[in-house]
């Protein structure tokens, strides 16, 4: 999974 | 960003200029529900926190500043400016039996204990079902305005297409959230019925009613 932050997704 | 993902965020971003323009032109916030609106300013509120921690491009960060602002526009009007249109006696779902739930399951299944991933993982969750309030209403009331049904089906269909963004992520980046994935498609399964009755109804020209 990738998981972390930052998303790059809204 | 693949062509769903860029369509996807324009189909949101339709949605949300829809119905700002649909209170603007009327002076009403009619057959809209403000819990729905008050959910989905807390989903923006809790999910775009980091903005302040890192900068990922110049469109992420001003389609984020977009929905947090457009968000709190949105339920301003409701409440504030346009509050004598608001038909809160059929806007009658209990938020806390959303909240509560979905806080806890973010506390419990998420990728990392730390306070913005709780933060983000209770936005995700939250959005999945922030659209209960307005069927809900519409469920009462057995109708909607053919502009509320626009909004609708531009809100619904943006995270369907990112189902589709993240077929192709996995496929052509390895990237795989399952949070996010499993909760997109619990929001597009709730959108199912309604995806019905306005391609049977309102693309036909017809208001769209609901069987009783």
């Amino acid at each position: 999974c990738n998981s972390s932050h930052p998303k790059d997704e809204l | 960003m693949n062509i769903f993902r860029l369509i996807g965020d324009m189909s949101h971003l339709l949605a949300i200029v829809l119905l700002l323009l649909k209170m603007w032109k009327t002076r009403s916030c009619a057959g809209i529900s403000g819990k729905s609106q008050i959910l989905f300013a807390l989903v923006f509120a809790t999910r775009y926190l980091d903005l302040f921690t890192a900068f990922i491009s110049a469109y992420n960060s001003t389609m984020k500043l977009f929905f947090i602002s457009t968000s709190l526009v949105t339920v301003y009007l409701m409440y504030f400016k346009f509050r004598a249109t608001y038909d809160a006696n059929h806007d009658t779902f209990r938020l806390e039996f959303l909240v509560v739930p979905v806080g806890g399951l973010a506390f419990l299944v998420n990728h990392n204990f730390s306070p913005l991933e709780i933060l983000w993982t209770f936005s995700i969750y939250l959005e999945s079902v922030a659209i209960l309030p307005q069927l809900f209403m519409m469920s009462k009331t057995g109708e909607a305005e053919t502009i509320t049904s626009h909004y609708l089906f531009a809100l619904g269909s943006y995270r369907a297409l990112y189902i589709l963004n993240w077929v192709f992520r996995y496929y052509f980046e390895g990237f795989f959230d399952l949070i996010a994935v499993v909760a997109g498609c619990v929001q597009t399964i709730l959108y199912c019925d309604f995806f019905y009755l306005y391609i049977t109804k309102v693309l036909k020209g017809k208001k769209l009613s609901l069987p009783a």
